[in-house]
């Protein structure tokens, strides 16, 4: 464990608990795509099979615990609590254009060809692009809360600080793992347009609207 | 050295 992962894991938790945090006290979802959250909960329920087959640390198995279990609320409160301020008439990205190359990709290129090392794969490669209706959406409506842009950007920061884990890694301890290194790269590739618009804009007070 | 099956990131 080094400092970049470190802070990497935990903005990813401050990302997930501002998320819950903005649905539970505005008593909304509305701005956040539904089907991303259950992209992010596949990934979650694919990739943290291990916690049963591989004892790691105490801390990687409640952070393991932490994300399945926030990802499943957040999808009961967006589709059952909160089901009627989900915006889906702009939540429209055909989810099937990820999750099908991504299986495909899963299959082809592991590590091993284990179930259960392939649905590790298959996580890594929908994580990285499992933003990508939450962007579209954005883009469609011009505009994001100021909160939800919090969310995305410690959401994006946290791959970007595991690359800098990764690169510490390769030089520290010979360590690399190829496949997650070229989905890290993919995913934080994706944010940076996002990333842009979050310095130049939300940092100085303004709120995050699109350039028309 | 690459590993393959063990994982121990998040």
């Amino acid at each position: 464990m080094n400092v970049f992962r470190l802070a990497g894991d935990l903005s990813h938790l401050l990302a997930i608990i501002i998320l819950l945090l903005k649905i539970w006290k505005t008593r909304s979802c509305a701005g956040i795509s539904g089907r991303s959250q259950i992209l992010f909960a596949l990934v979650y329920t694919t990739r943290y099979l291990d916690l049963f087959t591989n004892f790691i640390s105490l801390y990687n198995s409640v952070m393991k615990v932490f994300f399945i279990s926030t990802s499943c609320a957040t999808i009961y409160l967006m589709y059952v609590k909160f089901k009627a301020t989900y915006d889906h008439n702009h939540d429209t990205f055909r989810i099937g254009f990820l999750l099908i190359p991504v299986t495909i990709l899963g299959l082809l290129i592991n590590h091993d060809f284990t179930p259960l090392e392939v649905l590790w794969t298959f996580s890594i490669y929908l994580e990285s692009v499992a933003i990508l209706p939450q962007l579209f959406m954005v883009s469609k409506t011009g505009d994001a809360e100021t909160i939800t842009s919090h969310y995305l950007f410690c959401l994006g920061l946290y791959r970007a600080l595991y690359i800098f884990n990764w690169i510490y890694r390769y030089y520290f301890e010979g360590f690399y793992d190829l496949i997650a290194i070229v989905a890290g790269v993919v995913q934080t590739v994706l944010y940076c347009d996002f990333f842009y618009l979050y310095v130049t804009r939300v940092i100085k007070g303004k709120a995050l609207k699109l350039p028309a | 050295d690459l590993i393959g099956t063990f994982h121990d990131e998040l």
